[in-house]
């Protein structure tokens, strides 16, 4: 079969043909392109250990160990109309992802469905989406302060005192409440959120953001249960490649129209005569 | 009779930073969403009202809160309906419209009267299992609407045959 790829006018989209993933985001009309792997991973939860008996728990981020692939290999199935140009990858039974280009949108779609995640191994999940460029970030990474502010992040740091770092993980998580992005000198990856999300990028060129959990034990922070919720989720990430100079003009406007976009009402027949501005 | 004060109440309720961060016990975030959604339901009906009113019309209007998961019994079973956007941005928007049907072919008409580019895109192979749909709809109406600055657009929508959803120009299924 042809080619994995999704293109309109704006962005050429590439996809491994062997793995399913996504490879290249391509600007066309900015004339730069960008290798862009993404995959969904999970970090095992603590059930506490030798250094602290602190288990992960509804407020407690305290992963056990590096973050586990979902599927080394996805199955993909690609549907081009004139509308709608389509890639579904298909993770795993619970995990599933739909990347989406539409003519004239200049930002890649990712609708994401995931859940209810598996316990049955005992283990507590928490699972992100994981970006992974060869930009040179140098720990340098940027997330919205309630939609407003941009913040610079730095890696293993704070500004107003000497870290030291304990949790090389959930330590650099912050939150993101529209968005986040990472930079070079040239180019900048960023990515829109539909909702309020913890993300950050723990290595170099890469970001990440916890799209769901579930968790097999009480964080001894009040709460007193689990957070284990076999809920279903689906949201969607918008992902925008620009030269850095013109990155937010992109992001700031498409962030808005994530956070409220339009209400749609239907009516049977020809429904009530609004006058048209 | 709407009501908004149910979800402004809610909302208020919902700041708590239990609500925000989602560390609250499982029966109280079980209130919590019995209480959004209460709120959003009484809404509706003051949205509805509102709509009637300006419209000078008593037909019912139907939300569709199960179009994420592309499940909306209207569109799902009528041949003829109407989709009204509403954009509470202060610019103008473009919004990609997707509605679950059952149908071939529709004809889909813009504020103006102008027909709308729109297709009806069935889904895709279903040799893999993938959770994208709940419903029973044999296939999705898409189309490109927008609306004007803090105001509504109007969309008027008529089944022009019946049948399966035919198959997308290109499909390819990858191992």
């Amino acid at each position: 079969s042809g080619p994995l790829e999704i293109q309109n006018e704006h962005l050429r989209v590439l996809f491994d043909p062997l793995t399913g993933h996504l490879r290249e985001i391509q600007n066309l009309e900015k004339g730069i392109s960008l290798p862009v792997f993404q995959n969904f991973y999970w970090y095992a939860a603590s059930a506490g250990d030798a250094a602290s008996p602190q288990a992960s728990g509804a407020y407690i981020f305290r992963p056990s160990s590096g973050p586990i692939p979902v599927a080394k290999r996805v199955s993909t199935a690609l549907l081009k109309t004139p509308l709608v140009q389509e890639l579904h990858q298909n993770f795993s039974s619970w995990c599933s992802q739909v990347v989406r280009l539409r003519p004239g949108q200049p930002f890649l779609e990712l609708e994401w469905t995931l859940g209810p995640i598996p316990v049955g191994d005992s283990v507590g999940k928490e699972l992100i989406t994981r970006f992974q460029t060869p930009l040179a970030t140098a720990g340098r990474f940027f997330t919205d302060s309630n939609g407003r502010q941009i913040l610079e992040r730095r890696r293993d740091y704070r500004p107003t005192w000497n870290l030291s770092q304990t949790e090389p993980v959930a330590g650099n998580y912050y939150p993101v409440n529209t968005r986040i992005f990472i930079q070079d000198e040239k180019l900048q990856l960023s990515v829109l959120t539909d909702r309020s999300q913890g993300g950050s990028s723990v290595q170099d060129g890469a970001l990440e953001l916890m799209v769901h959990r579930r968790l097999l034990h009480d964080d001894e922070r009040g709460v007193g249960e689990p957070l284990d919720e076999a809920l279903v989720v689906r949201g969607r990430h918008l992902v925008l490649l620009d030269p850095v100079g013109a990155a937010s003009d992109g992001h700031r406007g498409r962030a808005q129209e994530l956070v409220t976009p339009p209400h749609l009402i239907l009516a049977p027949g020809k429904g009530p005569h609004l006058r048209q501005a | 009779c709407g009501d908004s004060s149910v979800l402004r109440e809610a909302v208020a309720v919902a700041q708590h930073h239990d609500a925000v961060t989602g560390t609250e016990r499982q029966h109280v975030a079980n209130d919590y969403a019995r209480r959004l959604s209460e709120g959003w339901a009484s809404c509706q009906v003051l949205v509805a009202n509102a709509l009637s009113l300006l419209g000078g019309s008593k037909d019912p209007l139907v939300f569709c809160n199960a179009l994420n998961v592309s499940v909306c019994p209207l569109t799902e079973t009528s041949t003829h309906f109407t989709v009204i956007l509403y954009n509470s941005l202060a610019r103008r928007v473009s919004w990609p419209v997707r509605l679950p049907v059952n149908g071939t072919c529709y004809e889909v008409m813009d504020p103006q009267g102008h027909p709308l580019p729109s297709q009806v895109s069935p889904d895709p192979p279903r040799t893999i299992p993938y959770p994208e749909r709940a419903g029973g709809a044999q296939g999705e109406l898409l189309f490109q609407a927008f609306a004007p600055p803090l105001g509504f657009s109007t969309f008027r929508i008529r089944q022009l045959s019946r049948g399966s959803p035919q198959d997308p120009p290109k499909s390819v299924l990858e191992g």
